[in-house]
């Protein structure tokens, strides 16, 4: 099945 | 001192119902530009950004930067308590604990003010970069949270698939699959039923339902809605908030097999 990364695998913090 | 002053007030309501069921709580960022508000749901899954200009408040006063901690169950609540028509104003004191919600009726006979306490919230602020999408999709706002409900009966994932024919939207689960395909329109009496798609490349990215859903809940905000997706990237679902701001969804898409 397809996972599920959070949000922030993909924006930086800043 | 703070003091934002919306006529139609309603527009704060229905910004309220767009985020409260993704968001417990979220600061609001009030500077001398506007308003924002930017926060991830509690799975980290998705973000949420609203932006309310300055301009577009009937009245804007903002002396002082302010990030202003809100239990957002609790501002619906107050908000509920405002009719439809009501003028709203929101109002703090440099480094004040509470928020004022005032309402007027449109003949001013009856006003309500309401105090609410403001929280401190330590939340993680993203940065988002500049993106070239290679799809940018717009349409009714009212038919993708039809496709959203529907496709849900099949599958926890909606398969959207953009390509120069139009956009597909796929669920697959125990009961069979679901398949509903939009073509961009060649003519519409009224803007907001055109769909219309901006493809420099075929896209097709997988997304949870369940957020999907609860993004379809700003539908009230605007007529037309944008999906902007990209190759591994999150998909953009953008609402106009009338004439003074939008609310961008972000949702990371589904990845592997």
């Amino acid at each position: 099945a397809k996972k599920q990364p959070t949000i922030s695998k993909f924006f930086a913090p800043g | 001192m703070f003091e934002a002053r919306l006529v139609h007030g309603n527009l704060l309501k229905k910004v309220l119902d767009a985020i409260k069921d993704l968001l417990t709580e979220a600061s609001w960022d009030c500077a001398d530009s506007g308003i924002q508000l930017q926060a991830m749901d509690n799975s980290h899954v998705s973000l949420v950004s609203v932006n309310l200009r300055a301009e577009g408040f009937d009245k804007y006063r903002c002396d002082r930067n302010l990030i202003m901690g809100m239990d957002l169950t609790s501002m619906s609540k107050i908000l509920k308590c405002s009719a439809s028509d009501d003028i709203i104003t929101m109002k703090a004191q440099d480094n004040a604990d509470t928020v004022s919600f005032i309402f007027e009726s449109p003949s001013q006979e009856k006003v309500s003010d309401y105090q609410m306490k403001l929280m401190n919230l330590d939340q993680d602020h993203l940065g988002i970069p500049e993106t070239e999408y290679a799809c940018v999709i717009k349409m009714p706002s009212g038919e993708f949270a039809r496709i959203c409900r529907d496709l849900s009966n099949f599958g926890e994932n909606i398969v959207i698939a953009c390509s120069k024919e139009g956009v597909k939207f796929s669920a697959a689960g125990d009961i069979g699959t679901a398949n509903v395909k939009l073509a961009q329109t060649s003519s519409v009496d009224k803007e907001e039923d055109a769909v219309v798609i901006d493809m420099q490349e075929p896209v097709t990215l997988t997304f949870a339902c369940r957020y999907l859903n609860m993004f379809t809940k700003a539908t009230p905000l605007s007529p037309q809605v944008s999906l902007s997706m990209h190759p591994d990237v999150p998909l953009v679902v953008e609402y106009a908030i009338g004439e003074i701001g939008q609310i961008q969804y972000f949702l990371a898409p589904k990845i592997g097999d």
